[in-house]
């Protein structure tokens, strides 16, 4: 564990309870793509099934357990408690573009031929493309509210951090994971647009608002 | 291309 480590999931775990509390104050999940959430669930199914075979520490068993809890309890909340207010219209993203092209690519290239391995290098393929409906309901909706943008912020950050600890661990310790490397990096340039427009307007007390 | 299960980060 080191700094970059640390803050990527604190900022992970920042992300979930961010949009929790959005859904929960506002009594609404408008603005948040149920399609994203969706993909997120399977991301942490599939990656986490270790769970069940290996023992790594009780920091890893507790985070894997509060994600995918915290994963499931937004889809309920949104498909379920607040299901009125979700923005159904706009969040046309067609998911199998993404879950079969991402599971066609896990059993080509994995570190080794077998259900576990196939299943979590799908989650991290997943993973790197999971936030496009959310990115797609807000292009196709021109805003997104504060909390939505600093959800999306935290949520992107989780993976940049992610990228310098991978960094710092290939000199500290020699270690590194190409699939896990290679899939982050995507991940995070998937968010640039996103973060240029956090940082030019929403840190300066303004609506994120996409330029006509 | 990577190293296998078992993964210490999330």
């Amino acid at each position: 564990m080191n700094i970059f480590r640390l803050a990527g999931d604190l900022s992970h775990l920042l992300a979930i309870i961010l949009l929790l509390i959005k859904i929960w104050k506002t009594r609404s999940c408008a603005g948040i793509s149920g399609k994203s959430q969706i993909l997120f669930a399977v991301v942490y199914v599939s990656r986490y099934l270790d769970l069940v075979t290996t023992f790594i520490s009780l920091y890893n068993t507790l985070m894997k357990l509060v994600f995918i809890t915290s994963s499931f309890a937004t889809l309920y909340l949104m498909y379920v408690k607040f299901k009125a207010t979700y923005d159904h219209n706009h969040d046309s993203f067609r998911i199998e573009f993404l879950l079969l092209p991402c599971f066609v690519l896990a059993l080509l290239i994995n570190a080794s031929f077998t259900p576990l391995e196939v299943l979590w290098t799908f989650s991290i393929y997943l993973e790197a493309v999971a936030i496009l409906p959310q990115l797609f309901l807000v292009s196709k909706t021109g805003e997104a509210e504060s909390i939505t943008s600093h959800y999306l912020f935290a949520l992107g950050s989780y993976r940049a951090l992610y990228l310098l600890n991978w960094i710092y661990r290939y000199y500290a310790e020699g270690h590194y994971d190409l699939i896990a490397i290679f899939a982050g990096a995507i991940q995070t340039i998937l968010y640039c647009d996103f973060f240029y427009l956090y940082i030019t307007k929403v840190l300066k007390g303004k609506k994120l608002q996409l330029p006509a | 291309y990577g190293s296998g299960l078992p993964k210490d980060e999330l």
